[in-house]
């Protein structure tokens, strides 16, 4: 479903350039659940944005399900990331001033097809299964940091989207937190959906099935998870 | 040096009360290195904002230095932490559009007493001893999440503070940059510099040498680390 040759992606700062990711190959297959890891400042973000239509590459090609990313306007390119990739951002980016409620809603108002029929219990549901069924009114600012974090996740499943792209999904979140995080994810992958995840923590790794390592912008290592 | 004694805290939300802090009691001498652990939600950013006196209980009394902080005007209030405390957020708070050699030189600016002649020099050596010697220029949105969280790190240690309150420093930090951190905050409290970090990582807990557990705003246990 993933198909990723030669991505480069330069960050142009006045004489400087960032070489943030260097020549990346990747092809992932529907269903498949692949953990991305690497050391602070590799370019594990860089990709999910690549991968998640939130940025385009310097040069190389992308194709989502055989169409070439890369080439589309800004149009299609926005229709492609809202109706098949749910994105959890490192740094969560909700919405200042508006209730988890709303917050999870919001993709809902993008869905032209109007899949889901009621967005008010979608969210509900979606904010329930990440253990915020009682925060429903509470808005960022009055939510703690794994809170935060979890509105976050409840918004990228909302949509049913077909690939999930989840860049530090634990990082703010107790043990039992997280292992209940991770069972939603294993859950909707063995229901299809196609999974992306970075972490830095190798317990959270061994949920998925294949791992990628990323050092200095190119993939060193790319193998199946051993000792689950 | 801080002396806390049942300590609350209640939000209000309309005719809502969330209550994150049930009354707390916690002594921590000059020079310990405290890990505080929990479930998302318990209370910890909470309890730290109060520690740092970046917020103010609902009831109970705190003591830092022996000076009675909850009581302190708004101006003396700020004084005290600015003079005192170096604060590492849970979710960063560095100011966008402003370089990570300004924001960490930023604490600089309120230190009345000028013990740091050269700011600049200051913020460069902040920045090097978490690896950022390299991004000096960049802005926030130019910066990894765990650049980002390294900022916020080298500001809250450029000030040279007395205590320092760290909220999930490595949270997005891979294994090998969150044992250098570590080690920077090791180094410090071996120079008497007294350390209460958050974490939901037990590696990173086991710097420590107490760990406080707090659930459902309550500390539950409070004892020494084992297994070092
Ligand atoms: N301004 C606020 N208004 C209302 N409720 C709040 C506010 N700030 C925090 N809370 C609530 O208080 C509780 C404690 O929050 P706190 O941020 O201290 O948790 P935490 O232990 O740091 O969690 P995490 O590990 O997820 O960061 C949470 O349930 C949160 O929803
Ligand atoms: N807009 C930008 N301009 C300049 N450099 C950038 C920009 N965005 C990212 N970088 C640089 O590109 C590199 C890769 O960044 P990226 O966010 O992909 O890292 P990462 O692997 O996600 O790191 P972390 O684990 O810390 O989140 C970093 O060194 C960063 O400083
Ligand atoms: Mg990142
Ligand atoms: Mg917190």
């Amino acid at each position: 479903v993933i198909e990723i040759k030669n991505l480069t992606r330069v960050f142009k700062m006045g004489d400087i350039a960032v070489h943030a990711l260097r020549g990346v190959n990747l092809n992932v297959d529907t269903g498949e659940f692949v953990a991305i890891m690497g050391a602070s400042g590799s370019g594990k973000s860089t990709l999910m944005n690549l991968l998640g239509c939130l940025d385009k590459p310097t040069s190389g090609e992308y194709f989502l399900d055989g169409i070439k990313v890369n080439e589309l306007n800004g149009n299609a390119f926005a229709t492609i990331r809202n109706e098949r990739i749910g994105f959890i951002f490192q740094t969560f980016n909700l919405l200042a001033r508006t209730s988890a409620l709303e917050n999870v809603m919001l993709p809902l108002f993008y869905d032209r097809r109007g899949r889901i029929k009621n967005p008010g219990a979608a969210a509900v549901e979606a904010l329930t299964r990440v253990g915020l069924s009682d925060r429903l009114e509470h808005e960022p600012s009055q939510l703690s940091g794994g809170q935060q974090q979890r509105v976050a996740i409840a918004r990228a499943l909302v949509n049913r989207p077909a690939i999930i792209l989840a860049d530090e999904p634990t990082g703010n979140l107790d043990s039992r937190t997280s292992v209940e995080v991770m069972s939603v994810f294993q859950n909707l992958n063995d229901q299809g959906i196609t999974i992306i995840l970075v972490t830095h923590e190798p317990d959270i790794a061994l949920y998925a099935r294949r791992v990628v390592e990323l050092r200095d912008g190119l993939i060193r290592r790319d193998s199946p998870v051993t000792g689950r």
